[in-house]
């Protein structure tokens, strides 16, 4: 099913997104 | 608890709406490009993953609706 390949890549690229804004915000400066 | 999802929420969008207008747009999104290790079209993907209603402009609640899905199993269904 293409549809859930594309859900699944989107998922993966909002975890990446959100786990680098997490990353970035407790990071040291 | 919640709050702090909250706080964090309200963050990371201010961190994408620099200019503080309240939502955030694809260039904002593209902004980021220098600053996450992720490429121009990965922020485009996230962005349009996001901007549930695809009217180009992401709001506090469909952002925070993405960061709920993050968070809860990192499932955006």
């Amino acid at each position: 099913d293409p549809n859930m390949k594309a859900g699944a890549a989107n998922e993966g690229v909002l975890a990446n997104f959100f786990n680098s804004l997490l990353s970035k915000k407790t990071g040291s400066p | 608890g919640q709050n702090t999802i909250l706080e964090k929420t309200h963050d990371f969008f201010q961190m994408c709406d620099i200019e503080n207008k309240g939502f955030i747009t694809r260039r904002d999104m593209q902004r980021l490009n220098g600053e996450l290790p992720l490429s121009a079209e990965e922020l485009e993907n996230v962005f349009d993953t996001l901007d549930s209603d695809s009217n180009g402009y992401l709001t506090l609640n469909e952002f925070s609706s993405g960061f709920c899905a993050f968070l809860s199993g990192q499932k955006v269904s």
